[in-house]
């Protein structure tokens, strides 16, 4: 079932994140086997009103896995 | 921050440490 923002504020907000993360993993992971770890660590740091969006529209989570690709290499560079 | 640990890494079924201050 899709996680909500109800089912997220029932728990602590250490929880959230954990939730969510197990949640946008998969689906990184699909678009960069590689660095999905890094990529899901980075993400988790934003809103998480806007993880929700991003669990609901591939377009959305895309152009951020993108951006975050983007500034993973730069910072490895 | 942009140290060499930078970003924090999430594992699938690992309690998420990335965190700490919210």
């Amino acid at each position: 079932q899709p996680l909500t923002a109800s089912m997220l504020a029932a728990v602590p907000p250490q929880e959230q994140k954990q939730m969510l993360g197990e949640r946008l993993f998969p689906l990184i992971q699909d678009m960069h086997p590689s660095l999905a770890g890094k990529i899901t660590g980075m993400l988790l740091e934003m809103d998480n009103s806007e993880l929700l969006h991003m669990l609901e529209s591939t377009e959305s989570l895309r152009s951020k896995v993108d951006e975050a690709v983007a500034v993973l290499k730069a910072h490895q560079a | 921050g942009t140290n060499a640990s930078w970003p924090p890494e999430f594992c699938p079924g690992v309690p998420w440490k990335g965190l700490q201050n919210i």
